[in-house]
């Protein structure tokens, strides 16, 4: 039986059947690490995120990143066309991913990035967004949970100036950005499901 | 499977990538 990475941080889905176990595994970091470099070159801009602890900064990186690529890559999902893209620029529908054995994660991703490409954002709404995706103080292994509790205060509160100033007539729209942190939360607990089984398998 | 990140090797790329700004934050 043919085996497939169906992750679009992947170049492509098929995997050799000739390659190793590690060697599928190494390829498949090759093709992500430059997406996790560029997330944690985000975190470095944040301002205030390079005061809070080394280990603090890395926990984040940890836990969040992840959530970040789903929100800086939602476009890999054309919702329209129920098409994925993956990072070698090959599109595939939906039922051929389904055919390879995607799980419910797909689906869930795909009701994301619908969600999230509704409200219409700017790029400046969306960076901001990100950082708070990214600075949240309940992650575990967080050292100084204050610290990064203020800097996450921060980035909420400058998101809803943000939010506000730029939609006046749609006051919802900030609320839905915050329920989107659960929806991140529940799809990273999805994909760890994913590697385990990907792992053990 | 608690922490997928370390399992993925994220950890290291993430310390690597963080490492030059921090080491210009001690000098």
């Amino acid at each position: 039986r043919r085996l497939h990475l169906v992750c679009p941080m992947n170049t492509s889905p098929h995997v050799d059947p000739q390659k190793s176990g590690h060697e599928v595994w190494e390829e498949f970091a090759h093709s992500f690490t430059p997406a996790v470099r560029e997330v944690v070159e985000f975190g470095k801009k944040i301002p205030g995120f390079r005061d809070l602890c080394q280990h603090d900064q890395v926990s984040l990186l940890k836990a969040g990143t992840f959530e970040v690529l789903v929100v800086r890559f939602a476009s890999l999902f054309d919702v329209k066309d129920r098409t994925v893209t993956f990072l070698g620029g090959t599109k595939y529908s939906v039922d051929t991913l389904r055919a390879m054995g995607s799980s419910d994660l797909l689906n869930s991703m795909f009701d994301f990035s619908e969600k999230l490409t509704n409200l219409g954002l700017s790029e400046e709404e969306m960076s901001l967004f990100t950082a708070v995706v990214l600075v949240s103080a309940d992650r575990s292994g967080i050292e100084n949970v204050n610290s990064v509790e203020m800097l996450q205060e921060t980035l909420i509160r400058a998101l809803r100036g943000l939010i506000t100033k730029n939609h006046p007539n749609e006051s919802a729209i900030f609320t839905k950005l915050l329920l989107k942190l659960p929806d991140l939360r529940s799809l990273n607990n999805m994909h760890s499901e994913q590697l385990l089984a990907f792992k053990v398998h | 499977f608690s922490d997928p990140a370390s399992n993925l090797g994220l950890e290291d790329i993430i310390r690597k990538a963080l490492m030059g700004n921090l080491e210009e934050r001690q000098e």
